[in-house]
């Protein structure tokens, strides 16, 4: 299998955050995710969405992170799924 | 499924379409009319009620209905056409729990074909999903999957899924069983004119895997797919059955025949990750879950004019499918897209094997399968020769199923110095 390109990995690392696989960046830090968190991540995204679990992002992982979805998270983090505004 | 973990505390709902999609082809009856049968779908079976008011009245609506286009005053702004389509709140005490947003700018449809636009029932049943509390479910025929799966059908006929109803049911209760079928509130105005859906009904009864005797097995993507009449399982590659209700088969594999009801062999081409489903003397490409094109004659893979196979399998030592009818088998060659000459071949080549399986796969390590009846023979990784406990029960290794309690030693091949009574 072909290495992912460096674009791909970036829009999976900002899929992966965007829908809970991934913990948000922290606001004052740079953060690199590990390898391993990246793979048992991708794991888990192609889990969920019926993919065999390669940890790798391969092209159909890539084509299922470019299929319209839903706005809301998959992985509901521990403060809830919502940043509500009061209107 | 999955909770969000909040719920809403009454049982009336009132609900309002504060903004329409802008230039799109659908009116705005027909977006109140199919707001209307979405959350409808989730009321028949939960015993809710939800009520459509007006803009004057003194409360704002539980469930305020928005098309919204990029950022919107949320912490989910749209992105244009494709990407994100919409979302929801899920409920609580804020005014914004419960309301759902629809990007405006996708291209929103009702009744049209897959592909030529996003269907707003579709949407608004999963979106009214999160604004009643549900999460989004990996289960394979839920509504909740976060991925945008095409058009569900007529809404006045659609149901919710097992894993739904179930996630439903977990927070609200199940409805009053009379009348079942009673709609929360009549609607605004008449329901616009559904698109035919395949012919399945939901009272036909489902046949129990543990009998083995598919008409197809198939490894797609790492899942091995049990096919049976109009119905399917599928095995994810951890062992574990996706359920053990199976699936409709027209309810996934989108565009096949509505007059399809058998599968007869199924496997998934090498090259280019196409899967291949065959029944009778024909076969129809898939791109993922969408029909490629018309059905095409078996003669494009070989085989004579009328002739049917029983089984069909891509073999990962050399690259080729093998396409078995009785005890014949004819190779065809995916990288030169032709048969390979010399063929039919007798099937004892494959030593062990049945003649006439019901179909053959190979496994996520390359072992390959044989299955006939409620039975399997394994080739090991690049052997032509069965193990020597073949055949073994598929049902425990396969399907969750008991051990059979019938010697399997009838089943070896070969010649059978045995005489066969009627009621025996």
């Amino acid at each position: 299998a072909r290495e992912p390109s460096a674009q791909d990995v970036s829009l999976g690392v900002d899929w992966l955050t965007r829908y809970g696989y991934l913990p948000p960046p922290h606001p004052a830090q740079a953060q690199l995710q590990s390898p391993a968190k990246l793979q048992d991540a991708i794991k888990v995204m192609q889990r969920f969405a019926g993919l065999p679990e390669t940890g790798v992002l391969d092209p159909v992982t890539v084509a299922t992170m470019h299929k319209p979805r839903c706005s809301l998270p998959d992985v509901l983090g521990a403060a809830g799924l919502v940043r509500r505004r009061r209107r | 499924y999955a909770l969000s973990g909040s719920v809403w505390k009454k049982r009336t709902l009132t609900w309002r379409v504060n903004s329409f999609p802008q230039g799109s082809v659908l009116s705005q009856e027909t977006v109140r009319t199919l707001m209307h049968h979405a959350l409808t779908t989730w009321g028949v079976e939960s015993g809710l009620e939800f009520q459509e008011v007006g803009s004057q009245g003194p409360m704002e609506a539980d469930i305020l209905i928005d098309f919204a286009r990029a950022y919107h005053q949320d912490s989910y702004p749209f992105d244009g056409q494709g990407g994100t389509l919409a979302h929801a709140f899920f409920p609580g005490e804020h005014s914004i729990s419960g309301d759902t947003h629809f990007d405006d700018e996708e291209t929103w449809t009702f009744g049209s074909k897959d592909g030529e636009g996003t269907d707003l029932f579709a949407v608004a049943v999963h979106e009214f999903g999160h604004s009643l509390g549900l999460g989004h479910s990996s289960a394979p025929d839920s509504i909740m999957r976060p991925f945008y799966q095409g058009p569900v059908g007529n809404p006045t006929e659609y149901h919710l899924s097992q894993d739904d109803l179930e996630g439903l049911q977990h927070l609200y209760g199940k409805a009053p069983q009379t009348p079942l079928d009673k709609p929360t509130r009549k609607p605004l105005a008449p329901p616009p004119q559904p698109p035919a859906l395949p012919p399945d009904s939901p009272s036909q009864p489902v046949p129990d895997r543990c009998d083995g005797h598919f008409d197809a097995i198939a490894n797609i993507r790492g899942e091995t797919f049990f096919f049976k009449g109009p119905w399917f399982w599928r095995l994810q590659p951890s062992g574990q059955l996706v359920s053990p209700r199976p699936a409709r088969l027209h309810r996934f594999w989108e565009g096949l025949p509505a007059q399809m009801k058998v599968i007869h062999a199924a496997y998934a081409r090498h090259p280019d990750g196409r899967i291949l489903l065959f029944s009778g003397p024909q076969f129809w490409v898939f791109q993922d879950r969408q029909l490629e094109g018309a059905a095409r004659p078996l003669t494009e893979l070989g085989l004579p004019p009328g002739e049917e196979v029983d089984a069909v399998f891509s073999w990962p030592l050399n690259g080729k499918t093998y396409l078995i009818r009785g005890r014949r088998y004819w190779r065809y060659d995916e990288a030169a897209a032709r048969p390979d000459p010399g063929y039919p071949r007798d099937l004892s080549l494959w030593e062990g094997a049945p003649h006439a399986p019901d179909d053959v796969t190979v496994s996520n390590t390359g072992d390959t399968y044989f299955f006939k009846g409620a039975h399997y023979w394994r080739f090991p990784k690049g052997s032509v020769k069965a193990e020597q406990d073949s055949p073994q029960p598929m049902g425990p290794k396969f399907l969750d199923c008991p051990a059979p309690r019938s010697p399997k030693a009838t089943l070896k091949p070969g010649a059978c110095d045995c005489q066969c009574e009627i009621s025996q």
